[in-house]
């Protein structure tokens, strides 16, 4: 549980300024702020959905900033080709999750 | 491996 999120700090400051810049309410964004972001990666829906699934933690259809950095890190692993995972690897759940 | 039917909390659905 002490594990180190897979997510590197670097990487969070470039996903939390994304975030931010999508206009969170409440720290949190919704679905249909999240999904043009993530079809801008060309990858195919069914993809996407699965890094929906394995990002929204609690199931609110909303993204607060750890859970949109899930998202973030695997879109961009999955466009360098990896594939994405059925369920979430426990380095991958942020730590304030666990 | 998602649910069927009922209202879903996933947008790409």
């Amino acid at each position: 549980a002490d594990a180190p999120w897979v997510v590197k700090p670097e990487e969070k400051m470039k996903f939390d300024s994304i975030f931010d810049s999508l206009g969170p309410v409440g720290g949190m964004l919704s679905g249909d702020k999240v999904k043009p972001v993530l079809l801008n990666s060309k990858l195919p829906v069914d993809i996407l959905g699965r890094v929906w699934e394995l990002s929204d933690l609690d199931r609110d259809g909303m993204l607060d900033r750890d859970e949109f950095s899930v998202a973030m890190y695997l879109v961009y692993r999955a466009l360098e080709g990896e594939p994405v995972p059925m369920s979430l690897p426990p380095p991958l759940v942020p730590p304030s999750k666990r | 491996q998602y649910p069927a039917g009922g209202s879903s909390t996933n947008p790409f659905l």
